[in-house]
């Protein structure tokens, strides 16, 4: 079998450990649960402090990460100003791929929730949001999306040419052009009989981009009306585009 | 002072003691 790119290699070995995220976030829930009748969240409230826990995590992912972590903090900041509801919602349809029920959504805690009491209890916004990101699922599980493409699509993201005013721009393009490369070999190698996988994946992922600016605008939405959980990182990355 | 994103800062910059 061809050999795995370095990159991809060294991003496999960055990974989190999934039972540490899950166990931190279950506890901080449970937290918040333990909270007076008054003091306690919505549904909703509770899946944006899940959300806030993610990106805790997502932050932490992203400092470890190779050619991030030579990035000045301003840089860091912008990079992830550019992308953190992106990689958000790449890790909410990664764990659907890997759940791998149409029906029903595997949230981070572990839960499994039906589609049908989304139906039933989300807004028709949020409703169709999910739904999208579930045919965005299926369609990543039709090219047959593994983990070694995975880790490399979220540094894609993550490294975004979008980003401007960066100080380190050359070291940000080198490190995308690295990770397309890498992308390329380990596709190609590993998938010679789908064909044009490597342009398949990018397009995949404008469409996670796209979801995710509209979830954004919907959370934002949802926090003019007074129902996002203040004073967390979730809010602050909302407002860090919003001036 | 909203968007100075100071938590996302702290996050960055803090240093790990493991």
């Amino acid at each position: 079998p061809p050999d795995i790119p370095e990159v991809i290699l060294k991003l496999l070995q960055l990974e989190p450990d999934e039972a540490q995220v899950k166990g931190r976030i279950v506890a901080c829930l449970q937290q918040e649960q333990g909270k007076g009748r008054h003091e306690r969240l919505s549904t909703f409230g509770l899946m944006c402090k899940m959300a806030d826990q993610t990106l805790f995590s997502i932050v932490e992912w992203a400092r470890s990460c190779i050619f991030f972590k030579e990035l000045e903090v301003g840089d860091q900041m912008k990079l992830l100003q550019n992308c953190w509801s992106e990689l958000l919602v790449f890790d909410h349809i990664y764990r659907q791929l890997q759940h791998g029920k149409e029906q029903s959504v595997l949230l981070v805690t572990g839960q499994e929730v039906d589609m049908s009491a989304i139906a039933a209890q989300a807004g028709s916004i949020l409703n169709t949001l999910v739904l999208r990101a579930q045919e965005l699922v299926l369609h990543l599980h039709s090219l047959q999306v593994d983990r070694q493409e995975f880790v490399c699509l979220k540094f894609l993201i993550l490294f975004s040419l979008d980003v401007k005013y960066l100080e380190n721009h050359a070291l940000v393009r080198e490190a995308q052009e690295k990770a397309n490369a890498a992308l390329l070999e380990y596709t190609a190698g590993h998938y010679p009989h789908c064909a044009d996988k490597f342009r398949q994946l990018l397009l995949r992922l404008a469409e996670v981009r796209a979801l995710s600016m509209q979830a954004e605008e919907y959370l934002y939405h949802k926090h003019l009306s007074g129902e996002v959980p203040c004073n967390n990182l979730l809010i602050e990355m909302l407002h860090a585009k919003r001036t | 002072k909203k968007n100075n994103n100071a938590l996302l800062r702290y996050l960055l910059d803090k240093d790990d003691t493991k």
